[in-house]
């Protein structure tokens, strides 16, 4: 474990509870793509099947079964508890266009033949891709409400973090994963024109307004 | 190349 990897959990760890914390006061989850949180528990369900077959420390399982619980309470709450503010119209994301792919990558690109590599190696693709639904849904909405952007950053930046711990396991531990490494510059790549709108205006007080 | 074969990362 180092600095860049724990501060990029605990990223991760404040954009789940920020998104969790934006629907249950607001009693709503508008603005929030139901896609991408589906994709993203899909994410936790395929990585952390080895929940079961191996232990790494307490701090993975405890953060393993936190993802996997949280991801699928916010589905439940946009699907269910509040439904009826779910804005299905503009939450218009073609997904099978980001799994399907995805879920051929992953048979051809993977470190290893066997069902749980390939499923690691599925959810390490689909979570690079996992947002772009809330990205699209932000573009045709036109705007993002501000916990929204705040919940946006932290989940960009948990990515960007790992990228930084990947660049210190590289020279201090020797350990160097592309397939991971790889995904996680697409993913945070994605977050770049998020991150200028997020720094230019959101940190001003101002809301975020995409061209729509 | 990889160190072992089990992911440690989240």
């Amino acid at each position: 474990m180092n600095i860049f990897r724990l501060i990029g959990d605990m990223s991760h760890l404040l954009a789940i509870i920020l998104l969790l914390l934006k629907m249950w006061k607001t009693r709503s989850c508008a603005g929030i793509s139901g896609k991408s949180q589906i994709l993203f528990a899909l994410v936790f369900a395929s990585r952390y099947l080895d929940l079961f077959t191996s232990f790494v420390s307490v701090y993975n399982s405890v953060m393993k079964i936190f993802f996997i619980s949280t991801s699928l309470l916010t589905v439940y709450l946009m699907y269910f508890k509040f439904r009826a503010t779910y804005d299905s119209n503009h939450d218009t994301f073609r997904v099978e266009f980001l799994v399907i792919p995805v879920g051929g990558l992953a048979f051809l690109v993977n470190h290893e033949f066997s069902p749980l590599e390939i499923l690691w190696t599925f959810s390490i693709y689909l979570e690079s891709v996992a947002i772009l639904p809330q990205l699209f849904m932000m573009s045709k909405t036109g705007e993002a409400e501000t916990i929204t952007s705040h919940y946006l950053f932290a989940l960009g930046s948990y990515r960007a973090l790992y990228i930084l711990n990947w660049v210190y396991r590289y020279y201090f531990e020797g350990f160097f994963d592309l397939i991971a490494v790889v995904a996680g510059c697409v993913q945070t790549i994605l977050y770049c024109d998020f991150f200028y709108l997020y720094i230019t205006k959101v940190l001003k007080g101002k809301r975020i307004t995409l061209p729509a | 190349e990889k160190l072992e074969k089990e992911h440690d990362e989240l």
